[in-house]
């Protein structure tokens, strides 16, 4: 019988970039990382929503990435060329976010477990930013000063005490 | 020496939900998420990105998540009463698209890997419409005519021929 959550994660050194308004025809996505990848600049998350806005009569869409809060203006640096070629809107960067997770084997086909996590969060009053999910892990962005709270209090609500506090050093 | 991307999935089989302009403070994907749940509504991927709207000097955000086609009128009718308590905006649904990932453990810190995939749909002309990333898990959603064009491509890209193809049958 395994429990739908193993663990919790808190990554507090992540940076989050925002490329908005970016052309939404095939060939944006590829440059962008491809470009980041020829920097060697790791990415950590990439969430790209379904929202298509169309500005100046072109189809557009915002794609976020987050990286290591180190490579924040490196990434910035090196889109800022790309986005005069590609045509697309300004880049966000910002440094005071945190990612916490909840990772487990058995979550997939548990509907209440992305709901106990959002709660758990809503309950402190901790706005949730960004979501992204998998089968293994679901994880939530959110201001970097709730970030050690919001570890707490998932922790808490999955009853974790005392084991598998993955917490990234700080 | 493990290669970083051992599979390709489709899944041609999930709809999209997207609710628009859901008020951004705490509580709101905890009510969403939460009657899902009681509804026994399996979401199989979520993504909320970090672009906030202000209307009517509210800040809202968007959620999508998709689920299981044949879950995707339940869902929107489920979450329709909730809308009007939580003054969200519209919740759209999408029947055609088609999810394709990437899978393998040695992707995370690759940072090429999301670009290639990225440019194997891209030289097809396979408009990306989102993007949910994890360490073992690149997911894309494209138009659901696209998918299968999209599963054989990326099989190419990574050189995956006759291993691995997980194709989730029809
Ligand atoms: C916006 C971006 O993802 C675009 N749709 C692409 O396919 O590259
Ligand atoms: C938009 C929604 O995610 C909200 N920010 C919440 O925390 O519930």
């Amino acid at each position: 019988q395994v429990p739908p959550v193993r663990g919790v994660a808190l990554d507090r050194h992540q940076a989050r970039l925002a490329i908005l308004h970016v052309p939404d025809r095939p060939g944006m996505a590829a440059q962008i990382f491809g470009l980041l990848a020829t920097e060697n600049i790791s990415v950590d998350t990439i969430i790209q929503s379904q929202r298509c806005r169309v500005i100046n009569d072109i189809p557009t869409r915002d794609i976020a990435f987050t990286v290591a809060q180190e490579d924040a203006e490196i990434a910035r640096n090196a889109l800022s060329e790309l986005a005069k070629t590609i045509n697309c809107g300004e880049i966000i960067v910002d440094n005071a976010i945190a990612k916490v997770s909840i990772i487990g084997a058995g979550m997939i086909g548990c509907p209440g477990v992305a709901a106990q996590f959002f709660s758990a969060l809503a309950k402190e009053n901790i706005n949730i930013q960004m979501i992204t999910t998998s089968e293994i892990k679901i994880s939530c962005v959110v201001a970097e000063s709730d970030g050690v709270k919001a570890l707490k209090v998932v922790h808490q609500a999955f009853d974790l005490a005392g084991k598998d506090k993955i917490h990234v050093p700080a």
